[in-house]
């Protein structure tokens, strides 16, 4: 089972085309395993970004490099999955 | 019973494969269950059709799933199955619209890929075929479709999340509608659904040529949009896909309209909690009521409309 410990997702926001660029650009950086959530469109819209803990540090100092504005949106991933999980299995014993 | 179900929770394939054959049971003279074919790992590719009889009558197309990962889509999927079933000699407009068309509803649209969420990787969004020249698993079933294939919009590379695949249809989960859609050949709207962006869309993807259809389209969906609206103020957007988000070739709806089927959208889910494709559990039911009331407006009008 893959799972997501430390992981994060970002929600960014770039403000012009330029940043959209550099955006898709990072998104096709294989090593560090992004994953777009919601992709980058236009400027103003948010792009939500799942980031690998090995690849955090590099991602936002990439962001903050480019003065590229962002969030947290999901400060653990797996903390959330186990949420769902116990909520799954809780339903489960419910009796009806 | 379907009366027991807890709509306010995730479900395995199992559970839900299990529901369906309940709700078969509970409204045998309106649900039938039927199979459409096979996915890569062979699981069976169910469709719930509702008919109050009549042969190969006009139709309409609802599916959820195409996107594993998408939880609140199939979850959504039973509710409004379920709701579909219930509301039949109870809602005027139910009644009106199963009384003249039959509806076909695919709720896991892509099994392999769903099954994989819950047992191995929550985050997979494609099929699990194996592409021969990579160690990279799966296709992007909504940039396998044969409209603009291959285009910008969808990669050629086997390891991203939007890949094409090797040709358009590779996907036995995509081939299979397709090949339903074309056999059935009265399909008059189809409706895709997708998470979480709040979003209406109708055809095009893959070119900014507007469709024929674009007004009237835009005028549906606007009222689709009011009335999702009208529940708990979840805000959307709508428009064409290549306007309103970006280009995508290869995708579902714009093969449909091709088809000739004229009432072709895909819906992006609620995600108001901002919690992505980690919507939670408690969410299901209102995401689901607010997308009936739009789902409605556009099966009335396709009702109302014939062509």
């Amino acid at each position: 089972e893959q799972l997501f410990v430390g992981d994060q997702v970002l929600r960014i926001t770039a403000s012009d085309e330029e940043q959209i660029t550099l955006l898709r650009v990072l998104g096709e950086q294989a090593e560090l395993q992004v994953d777009f959530w919601r992709h980058p469109t236009s400027p103003g819209q948010p792009a939500d970004l799942r980031v690998p803990f090995p690849s955090l540090q590099a991602v936002k100092i990439f962001l903050e490099s480019n003065s590229i504005s962002y969030s947290i949106m999901i400060e653990d991933v797996q903390e959330l999955l186990d949420e769902e999980k116990k909520t799954m299995t809780k339903s489960r014993r419910v009796e009806r | 019973s379907t009366s027991t179900f807890d709509f306010a929770s995730y479900h395995t394939i199992d559970e839900i494969y299990y529901w369906m054959d309940m709700l078969v049971d509970d409204h045998p003279s309106l649900v039938s269950k039927i199979q459409i074919g096979q996915s890569y790992e062979n699981r069976p590719l169910y469709v719930l059709k509702f008919s109050t009889g009549g042969s190969n009558r006009s139709a309409i197309w609802l599916d959820t799933g195409i996107h594993s990962r998408e939880w609140i889509t199939q979850a959504t999927g039973i509710w409004t199955a379920n709701k579909i079933a219930k509301e039949y000699g109870q809602d005027p407009s139910v009644t009106a619209i199963l009384d003249s068309m039959d509806i076909f509803f695919e709720i896991v649209t892509n099994p392999d890929g769903f099954a994989f969420t819950h047992s191995s990787n929550r985050m997979w969004r494609k099929t699990r075929s194996i592409n021969p020249s990579s160690h990279c698993v799966g296709v992007d079933p909504n940039r396998n479709w044969d409209a603009g294939f291959g285009g910008p919009g969808a990669s050629g590379n086997p390891c991203s999340e939007t890949y094409h695949g090797p040709y358009a249809n590779s996907e036995p989960e995509v081939k299979a509608i397709v090949d339903f859609v074309k056999n059935h050949g009265n399909i008059k709207a189809f409706v895709s659904i997708h998470s979480y962006s709040q979003l209406l869309f109708y055809p095009y993807g893959y070119t900014s040529t507007p469709v024929p259809d674009q007004k009237e389209l835009d005028q549906i969906s606007k009222k689709a949009v009011a009335a999702l609206s009208s529940l708990y103020g979840t805000n959307y957007k709508y428009g064409s896909i290549i306007t309103t988000i970006y280009q995508a070739s290869g995708g579902t709806i714009d093969w449909t309209y091709n088809q000739g089927i004229k009432y072709s959208f895909t819906f992006e889910l609620r995600d108001t909690g901002r919690y992505g494709f980690l919507l939670p559990a408690k969410e299901i039911v209102p995401t689901a009521q607010e997308t009936w009331l739009a789902l409605k407006v556009i099966m009335l009008h396709a009702r109302n409309h014939p062509y």
